[in-house]
């Protein structure tokens, strides 16, 4: 009925003024020579830099595992498979960037961040149009995977931002109910973790979210059901696209390499809605309409003129 | 009911743990997808009763259509229409805004709300990214086009007017196309 005053931050404008007359997406890793740990910022606007809790590092890249190519023939060399997420090694693989691209417009600014001929993403920042809901998008294009015999590659997103999470995020079970996880942590049991990263991964739903003690808060809504987690704090994981080279052993009795209509390896194209709040009940409010308004997106119908 | 049963039936066979986390065989996967397939054909006419009903325009319905691949920007209704009207019906019961994203063979078109007052709208080139999805193949829509729909009612409908216009005419919309900022 009202648009949360402190809910706005810098996702999107919440003054008045035009598109044009905003900050445009800010490019500056790009200027500079690319390292390795070079990210993409994306909506940053100056004057909300200082009240902002998503920091300075709102960033989103893509990366990707390469698959465990295990024999099953003992639990450690199980393969990634189906049932089983198991990488090689716990921190991702990254693509060396190959093009940034921009449109800007009335309606929706975009970058388009092109990171391996196999990999695209389009962040999306949509002018102010009086909706309370305020959100960014962010469109992810996967595939074909390049296969190689002899390991799997498992495409991931990360959202990175300067809350401090405390090892805790929160996803939702089955689209209404929200459950507290914390990393290396299950509440019924002594946990001796031995997968860093998918030992931390949990069923994402419809949203996966981070809080703040102050009650700072950043949220991903998805289009599908995916897996993820928070590995660091104040990140978001979650997967996007997987082959796997084996089965796990596990029931399948298939290797994960599922085909496209043209016979090549399936292209995956995924959207994540992200928003950022300043305090608890403006974030569940959003968070909770947001993912209302994903789940049930209108129904568009077209008649001839 | 009849109508709706194989849908449903459909949607519970889905929702098997193997259909919701993807655990299930290739064949099986491809049999999901026919039975989801078959059950929204088979629902379709009744889709367009209730549309009928909703609207109390029962003649006008019958040649509604709706774009089930928007989402890889593919819709065969607009790669062959430049002039319809677009109808947005909200299942949620308080209003929504909704970012309208429809693909579309040109790069000029006035997009007009029920008042008959050109909105604001933007056509963006079809993204390299999406062009890779091989299941678009065929599609002539080069264009998307973007606008605010705002607001549709609970449980309600908005209609907006899409034509085909020349650049420079009133109320067009702006063509923004992709521009390389880095390679």
């Amino acid at each position: 009925d009202s648009k949360p005053a402190d809910g706005e931050l810098d996702w999107r404008d919440g003054g008045s003024e035009s598109l044009n007359e905003r900050e445009s997406l800010d490019y500056r890793p790009v200027f500079a020579p690319l390292k390795r740990d070079d990210v993409i910022e994306f909506s940053q606007l100056k004057e909300a830099k200082k009240s902002n809790p998503i920091g300075d590092s709102k960033m989103s890249y893509m990366a990707y595992y390469y698959g465990y190519p295990g024999n099953n023939s003992a639990p450690e060399f199980t393969a990634s498979g189906a049932y089983l997420f198991r990488p090689t090694k716990q921190t991702p693989e990254r693509f060396s960037l190959e093009e940034i691209a921009s449109v800007t417009g009335p309606v929706v600014n975009e970058t388009h961040v092109v990171w391996s001929n196999w990999t695209y993403q389009v962040l999306r920042k949509f002018a102010n149009n009086g909706d309370s809901l305020q959100y960014s998008e962010n469109e992810l294009t996967v595939g074909p995977i390049p296969y190689d015999a002899n390991t799997g590659r498992e495409v991931i997103v990360r959202y990175n931002t300067q809350l401090n999470s405390s090892a805790t995020f929160y996803t939702d079970a089955n689209g209404r109910q929200v459950l507290r996880r914390v990393r290396d942590y299950r509440p019924t049991w002594p946990l001796q973790q031995t997968e860093n990263v998918s030992g931390n991964y949990y069923p994402i739903n419809s949203q996966i979210f981070l809080n703040q003690s102050d009650g700072s808060s950043f949220m991903v809504l998805t289009d599908r059901s995916e897996g993820g987690g928070s590995i660091n704090d104040g990140q978001i994981e979650i997967m996007l696209h997987r082959i796997t080279v084996r089965d796990d052993a596990l029931g399948v009795g298939e290797a994960l390499q599922e085909k496209g209509s043209d016979g090549r390896g399936l292209v995956v194209k995924v959207t994540h809605w992200l928003a950022a709040d300043q305090s608890l009940p403006s974030s569940s409010r959003r968070r909770r309409e947001l993912a209302n308004r994903r789940y049930r997106e209108p129904l568009i119908g077209y008649l001839t003129a | 009911e009849a109508k709706l049963d194989l849908l449903r039936q459909a949607m519970g066979v889905v929702q098997h743990h193997d259909g919701v986390s993807g655990t299930e065989k290739q064949v099986v996967a491809y049999d999901y997808a026919l039975r989801v397939s078959t059950g929204i054909n088979q629902a379709y006419s009744l889709l367009q009763s209730a549309w009928a009903n909703l609207t109390g325009d029962s003649a006008a319905y019958s040649g509604m259509s709706s774009c089930s691949l928007a989402n890889i920007s593919y819709c065969p209704f607009t790669d062959s229409n430049n002039n319809f009207y677009l109808h947005f019906y909200n299942p949620v019961s308080h209003p929504v805004w909704h970012l309208a994203r429809i693909p579309v063979k040109g790069r000029y078109y006035v997009v007009s709300n029920q008042q008959g007052q050109a909105v604001t709208s933007q056509t963006i080139p079809v993204n390299n990214g999406t062009l890779r999805v091989p299941e678009r193949a065929g599609a002539k829509s080069s264009y998307e086009l973007v606008f605010n729909v705002s607001t549709i009612p609970a449980m309600g409908f908005v209609v907006y007017r899409v034509a085909a216009a020349a650049p420079g005419s009133p109320g067009v919309s702006t063509f923004t196309p992709i521009q390389s900022v880095f390679m």
